[in-house]
């Protein structure tokens, strides 16, 4: 009952997925940004989309926070949002680009793809 | 900033379609664009006109490729960076000449502006790449190998020196010599940008002091194409995780330098007929 309630939900609509990591492919020259960057010209960033309802779940490796406030959402929406659905392990990728100096540079830089989504 | 339609028609296709995108990415993606068009009217022929004039270097793509695959495997990538753990390799190209009318060619200046060198990284490693031709004018010493010495000009204590055995400088590579010394105590100019960075190179026959012509070792730099220039390679290691917006920021900056030195050279140009008048 308590589920039915916070949601509000009518019977037959299409519920809210659960946090999870989701496609984002990123194309640099849709960006504008192939005028420096030299490679690669898109990659797979991906992103965190979804819902933190009550239960969560412990591949979502929720903080302490996190479940504190999911019980308070799950109690009274109306007083405390639902916690989010946030990256939290990104890895780097490598990027070859021209600097302000026109030199070519390889830069290795960090937190551009993410690895896994959990509720924070 | 109306006209430069970066967004091409399959965002227009995904915005139509799906979602409006959040009014604040919105702003800031239009602020940045603004900020990025504005600082140059000519902006869209300047910025394909400035990717196809700089040639990257194989061994940059190399280095590149390298680590990137080595991320798709899910091995971390500064393990490979050498022991240095360096996340970062700025290359900077040689900006010498040689006279052409100069014979025999003795010794060689290479230059390199490496004022774009951030004071935000800390400098690990430091490596000069010189490419050697095939000659064919090359003959076999019968004193032993070839000594490749390297100096900072202004100095006559060697930098570097290695041994080039004569079977060898007759096929073409790359001549790697470290450098790293050169940037310990490297001054920075009245700016507090690095000062450019200037070595001369010398061969000599064995261990006697004849120099040789370093034309028929296929050091010659005339007619050149931009990938077998000579470069500096400089590792760094982030001192701080790196925001890309840095990039864009310095991009901009240099953008509106560049346009600023241009109105200051047609103001100079205008007054100079003023007085003429």
């Amino acid at each position: 009952t308590a589920l039915n309630n916070r949601h509000g939900k009518r019977h037959g609509k299409k519920t809210k997925s659960r946090c999870s990591k989701k496609a984002l492919h990123v194309n640099f020259k849709e960006l504008g940004w192939d005028d420096w960057i030299i490679a690669p010209l898109d990659y797979e960033a991906y992103h965190c989309e979804g819902v933190c309802d009550f239960p969560l779940r412990s591949h979502l490796e929720p903080t302490n926070h996190a479940i504190i406030q999911t019980l308070m959402n799950s109690m009274d929406p109306n007083s405390t949002p639902p916690s989010c659905c946030v990256p939290t392990k990104l890895s780097p990728i490598s990027i070859l680009y021209i600097d302000s100096g026109n030199n070519v540079v390889y830069k290795q830089y960090e937190d551009m793809v993410v690895e896994q989504c959990g509720c924070r | 900033f109306q006209s430069a339609a970066v967004i091409s028609p399959s965002t227009q296709r995904r915005n139509k379609g799906g979602r409006a995108p959040h009014p604040d990415a919105e702003r800031s993606s239009k602020l940045l664009l603004r900020e990025m068009f504005s600082s140059s009217p000519v902006t869209d022929h300047l910025r394909e006109d400035l990717k196809y004039a700089v040639v990257p270097h194989d061994y940059m793509i190399s280095i590149y490729r390298t680590y990137s695959a080595a991320e798709k495997l899910g091995l971390n990538a500064s393990f490979f960076l050498s022991s240095k753990s360096a996340n970062t390799i700025t290359s900077f190209v040689d900006r010498g000449a040689d006279d052409p009318l100069l014979s025999p060619l003795r010794r060689q200046r290479y230059l390199f502006d490496v004022s774009a060198l951030s004071d935000k990284e800390e400098l690990v490693g430091a490596e000069l790449r010189i490419f050697r031709k095939a000659s064919k004018e090359v003959q076999v010493p019968a004193t032993g190998p070839y000594n490749l010495q390297l100096y900072p000009c202004r100095s006559e204590r060697p930098l570097h020196s290695r041994s080039l055995d004569p079977l060898d400088s007759r096929k073409p590579g790359w001549e790697v010599m470290d450098v790293w010394d050169m940037f310990k105590d490297h001054p920075r100019s009245a700016t507090g940008k690095p000062a450019p960075l200037c070595f001369h190179l010398k061969v000599t026959l064995g261990r006697s002091d004849t120099e040789v012509d370093l034309r028929q070792l296929g050091l010659d730099r005339t007619g050149r194409p931009q990938q077998e220039k000579a470069i500096l390679v400089v590792y760094a290691r982030s001192k701080k995780r790196e925001n890309l917006f840095n990039e864009m920021k310095e991009k901009i900056k240099s953008r509106g330098s560049g346009k600023e030195e241009e109105e200051e050279d047609r103001g100079l140009q205008l007054k100079a007929r003023r007085r003429r008048r």
